[in-house]
C-alpha cells in the first residue's frame, strides 16, 4: 500500500456538492462511491444523480425486526398476531426515505435493481423529497456490477480504497458541526453512526501539536458545500475507529453503461 | 480574536474559540457570521433566538477545541443551529440501522508488498 493516497489526484472525485437542508447524506455518499467506481470502469468522471435516490429509492434500510402486534378478540377467539414489516413508507425507519434519511448499502441495492443512476444534469438535485420519481432507464449512465461491505480493519479499508475507488462510509458527525480544518482526532467520540460520507484517500502524517507526533489520517469528502471544512473535505485520524469511521464501509464496482 | 480580510473582496472569519468573549465581541462575531453565510431572520425574536444558539455553539466549539486539539473548531455555516436541528437537516443516516446479516463481504486483499 502506498503511504499516501488521494483519489482526487487521479480524477475520480467529482466536485463537492451540497445537500442543503435535507437529510440526504446517504445519497451523496452512494453517488460518490458510484462516481469513483464508474471512473475506474470507464476512465470517465460523471457526476451522478442524488435526486434519483431521494425520489425513487425506498429500499429497506434496516433488517427490520419490528413486530406489528395486533390483539384481537371476539366471542369465540382471542389472541395476538405478529408479523414483520419490510418496507412500509409510512413506517419511520424501515426504508430509505429521501430527506428523512437512508443507508448507503440499501441505496446500492436499489441502484443494482433499478439498472443504474442517471447523470446529475439529467436528474438534478432539488434538496426536497416532495417530488415524484422521474427515473428514466434510457438515461442510465452508471450501473452497479456488485457491492460489498469491508471488514473493520484499517489496512483492508485502505487496500479496498486503493483497489476499488472511493468508499461509502458512515461516521458520527458530532465534531463536524464546528469543524473548520486540520486533522480531527478527538479524545472521545461516540461511535453511533449518523452521517454518510465518502472516503477518498489517506495521508501518512499530519502534525498534532498536543500529542507531539505525526498522525495518519483519512481524507473524507462531505456534502455540505465547499465553504465547510477544508474546501468541503474533512480529515480524521486513523488508528482506532475514531467516531466509528471504520464501522460501516461499502465498496462498489461499476459496469460501463452507454446511455441511449 | 476575529479578523476581516478584504484582499480579494471576500470576507474571511478567523477562529473565535479559545478565549473569553465580551458581549460586544459576540455581537460582532454574529454579525460577521451572518454576512459571511448570508443569514437573515424573519423577526427580531427569531434573530435573538439564533444569537443565543450561536453563543451556545461558540462555547461548544471551544469545548470541541479542547477535546480535539489537532483540528480547528469554530464558526461554520451551522453555527446558528441547535445540535438537534443540525442532526435533523444536515445528517441523514438512519439511526436504527443495521446492515443485513447476508450482506456481501469484501474479499480480504493482500496488504504486504
Amino acid at each position: 500500500l502506498p503511504t499516501d493516497f488521494d483519489w482526487r489526484d487521479h480524477g475520480a472525485v467529482a466536485p463537492v456538492k451540497n445537500q442543503g437542508s435535507c437529510g440526504s447524506c446517504w445519497s451523496f455518499s452512494t453517488t460518490g462511491a458510484m462516481e469513483g467506481a464508474h471512473f475506474l470502469a470507464t476512465g470517465k468522471l460523471e457526476s451522478l444523480s442524488e435526486q434519483q435516490l431521494v425520489d425513487c429509492d425506498h429500499e429497506v434500510s434496516v433488517e427490520s425486526d419490528d413486530l406489528i402486534v395486533m390483539v384481537f378478540s371476539c366471542k369465540k377467539f382471542s389472541g395476538i398476531v405478529g408479523f414483520r414489516i419490510k418496507c412500509d413508507p409510512d413506517e419511520p425507519g424501515s426504508c430509505d426515505s429521501g430527506c428523512n434519511g437512508g443507508l448507503m448499502n440499501s441505496a446500492l441495492e436499489y441502484t443494482l435493481k433499478a439498472g443504474g443512476l442517471m447523470r446529475e444534469q439529467d436528474y438534478p438535485y432539488t434538496g426536497t423529497d416532495r417530488g415524484t420519481c422521474k427515473f428514466d432507464k434510457t438515461k442510465v449512465v452508471a450501473s452497479v456490477a456488485n457491492f460489498s461491505v469491508v471488514s473493520l480493519d484499517e489496512d483492508q479499508i485502505a487496500a479496498n480504497l486503493v483497489k476499488n475507488g472511493p468508499l461509502a462510509v458512515a461516521i458520527n458527525a458530532v465534531f463536524m458541526q464546528t469543524y473548520v480544518g486540520g486533522v480531527s482526532c478527538p479524545y472521545i467520540c461516540s461511535k453511533r453512526l449518523d452521517h454518510g460520507v465518502l472516503l477518498v484517500g489517506y495521508g501518512s502524517g499530519a502534525y498534532a501539536p498536543i500529542r507531539l507526533k505525526e498522525k495518519p489520517y483519512w481524507i473524507i469528502k462531505n456534502s455540505w458545500g465547499e465553504t465547510w471544512g477544508e474546501n468541503g473535505f474533512y480529515k480524521i485520524c486513523r488508528g482506532r475507529n475514531i467516531c466509528g469511521v471504520d464501522s460501516m464501509v461499502s465498496t462498489v464496482a461499476a459496469v460501463h453503461t452507454t446511455s441511449q | 480574536a476575529a479578523d476581516e480580510s478584504s484582499d480579494d473582496g471576500d470576507l474571511m472569519i478567523r477562529q473565535v474559540v479559545g478565549g473569553e468573549h465580551e458581549p460586544n465581541d459576540e455581537h460582532h462575531h454574529f454579525r460577521l457570521f451572518k454576512r459571511r453565510f448570508g443569514k437573515s431572520y424573519a423577526s427580531e425574536e427569531e434573530h435573538n433566538y439564533r444569537f443565543s444558539v450561536f453563543k451556545a455553539n461558540m462555547r461548544r466549539a471551544s469545548r470541541h477545541q479542547k477535546l480535539d486539539p489537532s483540528a480547528v473548531h469554530g464558526v461554520t455555516q451551522f453555527s446558528d443551529l441547535t445540535p438537534a436541528e443540525f442532526r435533523r437537516n444536515h445528517l441523514g443516516l438512519k439511526g436504527s440501522l443495521r446492515l443485513p446479516s447476508d450482506a456481501n463481504k469484501a474479499p480480504i486483499l493482500p496488504t504486504k508488498d
